[in-house]
C-alpha cells in the first residue's frame, strides 16, 4: 500500500522541490518504487528531473477533473525506480477552475486512488501557497513533510502551516499525520540557525527529523543538469543528507 | 506624484520581502516619504518592520472592496519616513472572494489613487504566486522590481514573470514598466551565480540593476528584531547594498 506524502510549506523557497526530488531519488536508490507528482505550475520538480511540462490534454489537472485515469500522465524518468507526473500549464488557472465544484477538495485523492498501490511512496510537490492545490494534496496524503529553513520568516510560517494541517485533519482527512519537520539549508556557523534548531526540537520533539539538510552548493547546481544530487555528485554533503533522510522516512513508515 | 513599484516574483524565497523592507527604509533615510503595502497573507513585511497583522475590519482588503478609504489602514512605523499598510488575515481568502467581481483587477489601483500623492514611492510586497493579488499589484503599478536569486529555478521563473508583466501591460495597465531585475543573495565564490549574472546582463542589459545584493546573514537576522538592516547593523554589506539600490532607484525615477 503506497504511502502518500505531501511536501508542503506556504513559505517560499524553503526547499520543497529540492526535498521532493532528492528524497524520491534516494528512496528509488533503496530499490523502492516512488512516484513524484509536480503540483506546482512553476514545474521545478519536473525540470529538476530533466523532464518538461506536459503540453498535452493528458495531464495531472485533467486527471483530477476525471477526464482520464492518472496513470496515462505518468512518465518514467532516467533515475532508478522514480516515476514522475509532470507539471502542466493547466495548473496555472487551477484554483479558479476548481472553486465552483462541490468535490473540489477530493479530486486529487480520487485520481491517486487507482495508482498508489503500484508504488511504495507517492510524493506530492506543492506550490508556495495554502490554496486549493495544496489543500487537495493534504486531503490526498497520509503524511505531511514540512521543509523549514532555519530562519525567522520560515519559523513564523510553520505555525500557520501546522494550523492548516490540523484543520484539514478535522474536516477533510482524518488520517493525515505530520510525517515530520525537516530543517533545510542549515549552516551550523550561523547563530540564528542553531537557535531555530534548538527551539524546534524543544517544541516539536520527535516530529523533527534527526536528519538535517546542510546548505550545499551541489544541491543548487544539480537541477541545472536535470539531475538529483545523488546522480550529480554522490559524495556531496547534500546527496548524503537526503540518503540519510530516505533511510529515516523508510524506518518511520515500517514502524507505522 | 508618488511612483508605485510592485516587488514581485512567483518564485518563492527570492528576497521580495527583504527587498521591500530594506528599500523602503533606505529611501526613507534619504528624506523621501515611502509607503509599504503588505499584500502577502504571510505578513512577513509587516513583522519585519516590527508591526503586527491588522486584526480589524479596517484593512487593505476591505479598502480594496471599497468599504473605506485606504488611508484609514495606514500605520506609521518606527523608521524615518516609512509608513506601512499591514497584512491582514482577510488576504488569505482574497483570490476566491474577488473572482466573481468584474472589476477584480483594478481594486488596488482604485484604493491607492487617493493616497499615492502623499508619498514619493509606494512599494507593494507580493506573495509568491501570479494570482489575483499579484495581478492587482501589477495593474496598480508604474514599475515592477523583480528580485531574482542567482540560481537555476529562479532564472527559469523569470521568463514566466516577464511574460505575465507583458500581458498585464497589454490588457490591464499600458503604463507598466520593468523597474529592473535585482540579483539577490549573490555569492561571488559560486560559479553558478557568476554565470547567472553574466547571462542576465547579456539578455536584459540596463534592465538589470547595477547594484547586486550579496548573501549577508545580517539581512536574515534583522527581521527577528523587527528592524530593517539599516537600523540593525548599518555597516553590514546587506544594509550598504540596499542603500546603493535606493540611490539607483531614485536616480532612475528622476530621469523618467
Ligand atoms: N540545502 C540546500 N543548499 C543549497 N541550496 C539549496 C538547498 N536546498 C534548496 N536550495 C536552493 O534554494 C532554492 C530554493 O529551493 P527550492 O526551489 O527547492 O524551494 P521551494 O520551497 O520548492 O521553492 P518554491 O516555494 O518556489 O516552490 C533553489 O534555488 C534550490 O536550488
Ligand atoms: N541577501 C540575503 N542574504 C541572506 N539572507 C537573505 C537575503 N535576502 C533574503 N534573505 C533571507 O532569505 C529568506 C527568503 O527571503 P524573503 O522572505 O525576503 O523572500 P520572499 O521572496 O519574500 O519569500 P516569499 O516567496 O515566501 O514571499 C528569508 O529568511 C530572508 O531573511
Ligand atoms: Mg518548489
Ligand atoms: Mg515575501
Amino acid at each position: 500500500m503506497g504511502r502518500v506524502i505531501c511536501i508542503a510549506n506556504q513559505k517560499g523557497g524553503v526547499g520543497k522541490t529540492t526535498t521532493a526530488i532528492n528524497l524520491a531519488a534516494s528512496i528509488g536508490a533503496q530499490d523502492q518504487r516512488v512516484l513524484l507528482v509536480d503540483l506546482d505550475a512553476q514545474a521545478n520538480a519536473t525540470s529538476g528531473l530533466g523532464e518538461s511540462r506536459d503540453q498535452s490534454n493528458v495531464n495531472v489537472f485533467q486527471a483530477m477533473l476525471g477526464a482520464h485515469p492518472l496513470h496515462l500522465a505518468i512518465k518514467h524518468t532516467a533515475y532508478a525506480n522514480v516515476d514522475l507526473v509532470p507539471s502542466t500549464a493547466d495548473l496555472i488557472g487551477a484554483e479558479i477552475a476548481l472553486i465552483s465544484r462541490d468535490d473540489r477538495d477530493d479530486l486529487l485523492k480520487r485520481a491517486l486512488a487507482s495508482i498508489r498501490d503500484r508504488y511504495r511512496f507517492v510524493l506530492l510537490d506543492c506550490p508556495p501557497s495554502l490554496g486549493l492545490l495544496t489543500v487537495n494534496a493534504l486531503t490526498a496524503s497520509d503524511g505531511v513533510l514540512a521543509p523549514v529553513q532555519s530562519e525567522y520568516y520560515a519559523m513564523e510560517g510553520l505555525s500557520q502551516l501546522l494550523t492548516t494541517v490540523e484543520r484539514v485533519r478535522e474536516v477533510l482527512n482524518p488520517a493525515l499525520e505530520l510525517e515530520g519537520v525537516l530543517l533545510t539549508m542549515y549552516d551550523p556557523r550561523n547563530n540564528l540557525a542553531r537557535q531555530v534548531e534548538q527551539e524546534l526540537r524543544v517544541q516539536l520533539a520527535e516530529r523533527v527529523f534527526s536528519t538535517v539538510i546542510p546548505r550545499n552548493v551541489r544541491l543548487s547546481e544539480a537541477p541545472s543538469f536535470g539531475k538529483p544530487a545523488l546522480y550529480y555528485d554522490v559524495r556531496s554533503t547534500g546527496a548524503q543528507a537526503y540518503q540519510a533522510l530516505a533511510r529515516e522516512v523508510l524506518a518511520r513508515s515500517s514502524e507505522a
